[in-house]
């Protein structure tokens, strides 16, 4: 007799947490790091603040008053404390509970180039933390126009998926601090995952020269990225979805909540580059009467619609709602991180999958420093909506591109001392999975990408030339 | 100001459905079709039933009932539909609504090797076909001894994930029909999935010769797998978790629900290889009482109990509850489908991992009228809990394990006619995502792929040196 039931999010999540990235102790512990790290860069860089992100891991096993001593022989890897800090925009208190207790809860559902997408990450570290330590975390936080701080220990009922709230308390601000603070106990594996935690860290750091990151290891060693700059690229904007790219239930979505209160008006409201005029072209070819109500729309409607919207010519997304790294922040980047001898990036102009705009941008680095590598080992650094990758490479449609060029064209000779960068920023990274890990091989991403690096590497294979006429010249 | 919100399991998976498998309308004709298969066959070969499916799809651009006439400009790719039909247990009819119609619902989120795993496949599709077609998915059911058929047209709900019943209705039975037909209305891609689709039906057959499969194809082409054996291996069994799997949460969600009337009773009587003597060896341990109440467990109650069966010698799991292929079906399948020159199947003991019981199974298949192939392409035949992965192959840790092995060690020369087939099954099988294409690379799960495939290559080398030796003899 089978037994039917179901699942709540949390429970999904809690058995499955391996989708997540919370495979092991080890990536457990990266995992925390990095959507710590990026929510605390959400807050800030999307909202003309400067960063100051802090982050510091303890190794709490020693701590008498950590009231977890005794408990680390019973388990694999050791007990830490990760804590991240930001001077962001801080939380509404009404929301702390939901946004680090309940899953699929989240700000950034929202059509908005972030690095969050899926409201999981900080519920994924909490309850990760919880099922290994059995303690809550820690939330303080402030936004910038309260004169109040707001503390919470939260835990997640994962029966239920909604927060536990150990723990409430606030107190008068005393200064103009802003921003949140998120302390988490869990069990981890820092020799395992301190070398991808710096190298995610310095990473972060080469794209985000306005950022000033401090990092406390367990080991007590500090590493300080300081600000270069005070200028900030233009914050991302949030925009409406373009017709392209929506699909029936969307439609019967959008129809069922829109406040326009006729058809036509519905279409040039809810939908970016549509205009009144080409609101009208879809309504003709729909064969509806344009003064129809949108929550009178049958299902056989809509399909009208969306006919009529792929039989119309609608001016492409614009790309301006996205906030790219751009050339000379890539090459000044790989410049500083690398020390090579030729460096050059190209950023492409806006393209377009699933009504999702989006940028492609390469760079290149070769010679100088950097150390020689065979063809199928090119050191390739992945970014996504301003993420640095550094997991399952091998399923990234990025490591496919790179293979796929024919570097023997561009005069590369191997082993060659070549890195090369791609980024790819948009309204939705097509990621492969919740944990952030690969970009998907989507036709109009992995074409964009190719043409990015084919570009910087016309450049490359100039220069080579170039010196190899100089060496000629010289041997005269 | 952000605008926080919270998404239902099926509004995420409706955002996010690239992440289930169903990214574009060919890679979502082909989930369509493997989940509704995979459904099928754990309704049958798990329940003592020799299956017969049949899977049918259908271009449903012509037919003017379809009601989708004129429909199939509006889409990239075109009109399907896929129906597949079993001779299985069926389904309750009160359960089939949230079965088909509300994601995260499941009778198999129990401890037991079966197929499906998510609650997510059959929900994958329907919501898939609604998005693309407005029209729901038709389930017809029978249970075995019941004397009514049962039919139903879902669809879903995607804001609030439950089910929505368009039609429901019932008949007497007229003969002793029992099973499921799932038909799916969607925009599929034939002509980029066919390959995929034939591969995955070939694979099932090949380890699967006790199933009769019948697929009949858009172009009207039927292909029919006939059982070439009545004889099924021993369905997989459910079992009780053990301890050596068992986190803080987990204990805590056992403790609040068991039966059992004291701490003791509790250890003995809920998990496996856990006696009345290990039992109490852990109480001791824990420093708690015996006849404590679960219930009245606290916390740090709960955290000894952890910390003291990590210490306690713990009987490993036994793996006969779990079906494995066999090496003499994963000879006889390499034999009839690549007609090689040389096989050998390996399967290994039992191992472990977080608790849960595993067998790696592997096959190479050399010579005969296997082409020949480099050292980076060698032909792998990827198998988790008897399914087919076909797809993400640079994800798996199937594929690293083949290319860390040192094959010239066994004296392959490349090319060379190699195939190696690998296949893993367990109670919970660690897959990378909820698509299940690649499996995670857990240490212990790659360690045992690893011994699998270097046992069979010796075999292999044996052959290789006496077909050397031969050779020899003969220019002698
Ligand atoms: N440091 C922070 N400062 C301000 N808001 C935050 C911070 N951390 C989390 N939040 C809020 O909590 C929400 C939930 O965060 P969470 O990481 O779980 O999901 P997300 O970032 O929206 O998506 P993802 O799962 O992709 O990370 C965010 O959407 C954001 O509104
Ligand atoms: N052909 C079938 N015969 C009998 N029961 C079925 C059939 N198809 C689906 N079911 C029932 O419906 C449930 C939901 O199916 P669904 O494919 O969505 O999830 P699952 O198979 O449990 O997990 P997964 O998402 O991994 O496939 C199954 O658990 C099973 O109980
Ligand atoms: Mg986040
Ligand atoms: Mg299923």
């Amino acid at each position: 007799v089978e037994k039917f039931k179901s699942l709540s999010p949390s429970e999904f999540f809690y058995r499955n947490k391996e989708i997540a990235g919370f495979s092991n102790p080890a990536r457990a512990l990266y995992q925390t790091v990095r959507e710590l790290v990026e929510n605390a860069l959400d807050a800030t860089d999307s909202h003309h603040i400067l960063p100051d992100i802090k982050v510091i891991i303890k190794n709490e096993v020693e701590t008498p008053t950590s009231g977890l001593v005794g408990l680390s022989e019973a388990f694999e890897g050791g007990l830490y404390s990760v804590q991240v800090e930001d001077n962001g925009i801080g939380l509404p208190p009404s929301h702390v509970p939901r946004a680090f207790g309940q899953l699929l809860y989240s700000s950034k559902y929202v059509l908005r180039q972030t690095r969050g997408m899926f409201g999981l990450g900080a519920k994924m570290a909490v309850l990760y933390g919880q099922i290994t330590t059995g303690k809550p975390a820690e939330i303080t936080t402030s936004q910038v126009t309260s004169k109040r701080v707001y503390y919470y220990r939260i835990g997640i009922d994962v029966i239920n998926n909604t927060p536990i709230i150990h723990e409430a308390a606030t107190y008068m601000k005393t200064n103009d601090w802003h921003g949140t603070i998120v302390k988490i106990y869990l069990v981890g594996d820092w020799q395992r995952s301190k070398q991808k935690i710096y190298e995610y860290l310095k990473r972060t750091a080469i794209i985000a020269p306005y950022a000033n990151i401090y990092f406390e290891d367990p080991d007590g060693e500090i590493m300080l990225f300081k600000r270069s700059t005070e200028e900030m690229p233009p914050p991302p904007r949030e925009v409406q979805p373009h017709p392209y790219g929506v699909d029936l239930e969307m439609l019967k979505m959008m129809a069922a909540t829109t406040k326009a209160s006729t058809l036509v008006e519905f279409l040039y409201k809810e939908f970016q580059s549509v205009g009144i005029t080409t609101a009208n072209e879809i309504v003709q070819r729909s064969g509806l009467r344009p003064d129809l109500k949108p929550s009178d729309l049958t299902l056989e409607d809509l399909m009208k619609v969306l006919k009529a919207i792929k039989e119309t010519n609608v001016k492409p997304p614009r790309a301006d709602h996205l906030s790219n790294l751009g050339e000379k922040l890539i090459e000044i980047g790989l410049k500083e991180s690398l020390k090579p001898e030729f460096v050059k990036a190209v950023t492409r102009k806006p393209s377009v999958y699933e009504g999702h705009a989006f940028i492609v941008e390469a760079g290149i680095a070769y010679g100088g420093r950097i150390p020689p590598s065979d063809k199928d080992f090119i050191p390739l650094l992945r970014y996504a909506n301003k993420i640095p990758l550094l997991y399952d490479e091998a399923a990234d449609v990025m490591r496919a591109v790179v293979r796929n060029i024919d570097w023997e064209r561009y005069d590369v000779v191997f082993p060659a001392p070549l890195v090369v960068l791609i980024h790819i920023c948009s309204t939705k990274v097509p990621y492969k999975g919740v944990g952030k890990e690969a970009v998907a091989d989507v036709p109009e991403v992995e074409r964009e990408m190719e043409l990015a690096v084919k570009e910087a590497a016309r450049e490359l294979k100039s220069y080579l030339n170039m010196k190899a006429r100089e060496r000629e010249e010289a041997e005269k």
